[in-house]
């Protein structure tokens, strides 16, 4: 086990961000996606206590020990995937969503993303012109391995590139778009299977758009150098 | 005392079209409440769509068998208003002192208005946002409470052309919600566009201070011998006094097989 316990003072009605210290782990479990080893997954809980009142607020996620990275393979224009370090050969299917009349269900969606992983897939790409997948659909891709390339809600047909042609400049309101493309990344971001954000289908959201989401969703420089040596780790902490 | 935490509210909903109820908001969350299922309120689907709703109330037949969905009226036809819905709960919860109430809605299709106990609040347009209120200062000293809410469609709906086509004539486009439902080349068009409470409905009590969307990091080094987990997460003292806190964090393998934790 790990426990950590960090004392600060909060001022009346503040709102403030904090970042404990890290938590050092030898060899941890690693999560892998399905068909490349197991899905561990560690429980992650974060409690606050205030003097005089007792514990105020807890929280608690699943987290899985990872690294997925992708770039696009210059030879083939495709895309390659790696996952701590291992090249995976991607056997992806599409996801629209579950049900047209959203009766999103915990058990629905785990028979949904079981089948997925029952057929040997690794991989589902949630469409454009569907949802942002609920907590519920990725909880289920953590446990049965499945990684996910979650696009954002724009897609060729509708923004630009229909018939008739429409919306070139995606929705009428762009700070609506990035209101709500940034509280879905704090929703969704601490799942192991999330694998990749993606701007839209078949088209390149209107720039103003695209250019917010590449510079809000850039991992942090400091997380950038991989095998830098221990002074990396000073700098970051 | 109310236990820290959060409870779903998805049991005991009403839902009625607004064209069918006279008094407002204000009325129904103070002086009108329904009494039950009786016209033109029916048990209702949450979280879940308006079309869900009507559906498991035999309103409409289940657009997914044979033509039925050219039976539904399509909002185009009908008017936004026609799929503008009430949607009605109550729930218990008496809070002691310094603890919080905070009423969570974790996803609404496309806006609509919160009644709760005769206070009115805004949920503004957006599919996929997260509504989160804090209900502390209006909740019944007894502890029952009467929670309406209006929920628009969304504001561009569009019309679908007589030949169909893939998102039909992308009107949906112009707002920031679900573009599948005007109908694709695999699927007919969704009547009222996915609209309603479609996602979890919480209320949430805290003491003092409120955790809010912590993050994970991991990095990871030496072949994945060393691995660093970075935590941060937002803080938010509620209370009008300095909150002297102890952050716990706490990290432990998930059990595998029949190992249990003593």
């Amino acid at each position: 086990e790990h426990l950590q316990t960090q004392h600060l003072s909060v001022p009346p009605g503040a709102h403030v961000q904090y970042t404990f210290p890290e938590l050092f782990f030898y060899k941890p479990n690693l999560w892998w996606p399905n068909g490349m080893g197991k899905q561990s997954l560690y429980n992650v809980t974060i409690t606050v206590d205030v003097e005089g009142y007792g514990e105020s607020d807890s929280w608690s996620h699943h987290f899985g020990f990872r690294k997925i990275e992708s770039h696009i393979d210059r030879a083939t224009g495709g895309r390659l995937f790696k996952v701590n370090g291992e090249p995976i050969f991607i056997r992806g299917g599409n996801w629209i969503l579950s049900d047209g009349l959203l009766r999103l269900s915990d058990t629905r969606y785990r028979t949904d993303i079981k089948f997925h992983a029952d057929m040997n897939l690794n991989m589902i790409r949630c469409w454009g012109g569907g949802l942002a997948e609920r907590p519920e659909f990725y909880h289920y891709c953590d446990i049965y391995g499945l990684l996910v390339w979650q696009e954002f809600w724009i897609t060729g047909d509708v923004d630009g590139r229909g018939v008739p042609v429409s919306n070139p400049n995606g929705p009428l309101d762009h700070e609506l778009f990035m209101l709500c493309a940034r509280d879905t990344v704090k929703l969704l971001r601490n799942h192991a299977s999330l694998a990749l954000w993606v701007g839209g289908n078949e088209q390149i959201p209107p720039n103003d758009i695209n250019m917010s989401l590449k510079n809000e969703l850039k991992l942090h420089p400091d997380f950038m150098n991989a095998n830098e040596t221990e002074n990396t780790m000073d700098n970051l902490s | 005392m109310a236990e820290i935490g959060k409870i779903k509210l998805h049991s005991g909903w009403l839902a009625a079209r607004s064209t069918d109820v006279e008094i407002g908001g204000t009325q129904l969350t103070t002086t009108h409440p329904p009494t039950g299922p009786t016209s033109p309120w029916m048990e209702a689907v949450v979280p879940g769509t308006v079309l869900g709703t009507l559906v498991k109330n035999k309103v409409v037949p289940d657009p997914f068998y044979g033509l039925e969905n050219e039976t539904i009226i399509d909002i185009a036809d009908s008017g936004r208003e026609h799929y503008t819905f009430w949607f009605f709960t109550t729930f218990q919860c008496k809070l002691s002192g310094n603890q919080h109430l905070d009423l969570n809605f974790r996803a609404i299709n496309y806006s609509a208005e919160v009644y709760l106990n005769g206070h009115r609040m805004v949920l503004p347009r957006g599919m996929f946002r997260r509504h989160n209120l804090d209900v502390t200062d209006i909740l019944h000293p007894d502890g029952q409470n009467f929670l309406a809410v209006l929920v628009f469609p969304p504001d561009h709906p569009g019309t679908i052309p007589t030949e169909g086509g893939q998102g039909g004539d992308h009107e949906i486009g112009k707002d920031v919600a679900t573009q599948y439902v005007e109908g694709w080349d695999w699927i007919a068009p969704i009547r009222d566009r996915n609209t309603g409470i479609w996602d979890e409905v919480s209320i949430a009590v805290t003491g003092p201070v409120k955790i809010i969307d912590p993050h994970l990091v991991s990095t990871l080094f030496d072949d994945y011998k060393r691995v660093y987990l970075y935590a941060t997460t937002e803080l938010k003292n509620k209370s009008s006094w300095v909150a002297s806190c102890s952050l716990n964090i706490q990290v432990t393998a998930e059990l595998e097989g029949n190992i249990c934790l003593v």
